[in-house]
C-alpha cells in the first residue's frame, strides 16, 4: 500500500458516497446513467469473486464488500427506488456494444485461462469503459449538474492516482500487470476531456454545460 | 507481469 493507492481508494469511496447521497437528499437520480451504474456492479461482481477464495487483508475484504453492496444498492434506487425520476430517454446507450466486445476480448488476452482470471480481466476492461454511457448521456443533455460532476471527477481521479501507483510499484516492488496498467491507462484518458471541463468550469462556481 | 490470483489491487 502506497500513497497513490490510499488516496485513489478514497477518492473511488468519496464518488460512491457522493452519488448515494446525492440520489438520497434529492430523492432522485436525475442525470445519471443507470446503464454505467448496472455497468460498475457487474465489474464489482466480477471482479471481487476472489473474496470467496482468498483472504488478503481486513482492508481489502471490507473495501470489496463496500463496493460490491454499494453498486447494487445503487443499481436499486436508480430501477426501483426512485426509478420516476430516472432519466431514460437520454440513457440509449448500447451496453451489449460494450459488454460482448470486451467479454471476448478477456477470452483472448489474459494472464491465465481460468474462470476467475477470465472474469478477473473482463471486469477490468469493462471498467475502462464503464463510464462511456454517462459521458454519451452527459453529450446529450449538454449538461451536468455540479454534484454529478463532483461524482465524477472523483470516480476519474481513482484510476488515475492508481497509474501513480503502478509507477511507484514497478519501481519499488517490481511489481508491473500490463493489462491492468493498460485499461487503467485507457479509463483515465476517457475521462480527459471531462477534466478539462471540470477544472476550467465547475472549479470556478459555474456549471457544467457541454460546448455544442 | 504478476498475474495470478489473488489480486491485493482493487
Amino acid at each position: 500500500m502506497n500513497i497513490f493507492r490510499l488516496i485513489g481508494d478514497m477518492s473511488h469511496l468519496l464518488a460512491i458516497v457522493l452519488l448515494l447521497l446525492k440520489m438520497w437528499k434529492t430523492r432522485s437520480c436525475a442525470g445519471i446513467s443507470g446503464k454505467s451504474q448496472i455497468l460498475f456492479a457487474l465489474v464489482f461482481a466480477t471482479r471481487y469473486l476472489d473474496l470467496f477464495t482468498a483472504f488478503i487483508s481486513a482492508y481489502n475484504s471490507t473495501m470489496k464488500l463496500f463496493f460490491i453492496s454499494t453498486s447494487l444498492v445503487t443499481v436499486y434506487l436508480m430501477y426501483f427506488k426512485f426509478r420516476a425520476t430516472y432519466d431514460a430517454n437520454h440513457d440509449t446507450f448500447r451496453l451489449e456494444f460494450l459488454v460482448v466486445p470486451v467479454g471476448g476480448l478477456a477470452f483472448l488476452v489474459n494472464h491465465n485461462f481460468s474462470p476467475l482470471e477470465i472474469l478477473w480481466t473482463f471486469s477490468i476492461y469493462l471498467e475502462s469503459v464503464a463510464i462511456l454511457p454517462q459521458l454519451f448521456m452527459m453529450s446529450k443533455t449538454g449538461e451536468a449538474e455540479t454534484i454529478t460532476s463532483h461524482y465524477l471527477f472523483a470516480l476519474g481521479s481513482y484510476r488515475a492516482l492508481y497509474i501513480l501507483n503502478w509507477v511507484f510499484r514497478y519501481y519499488f516492488e517490481g511489481f508491473f500487470d500490463l493489462i491492468a496498467v493498460v485499461a487503467g491507462c485507457v479509463q483515465t484518458i476517457l475521462y480527459c476531456d471531462f477534466f478539462y471541463l471540470y477544472i476550467t468550469k465547475v472549479l470556478k462556481g459555474k456549471k457544467l454545460s457541454l460546448p455544442a | 507481469c504478476n498475474s495470478s490470483h489473488p489480486k491485493d489491487e482493487l
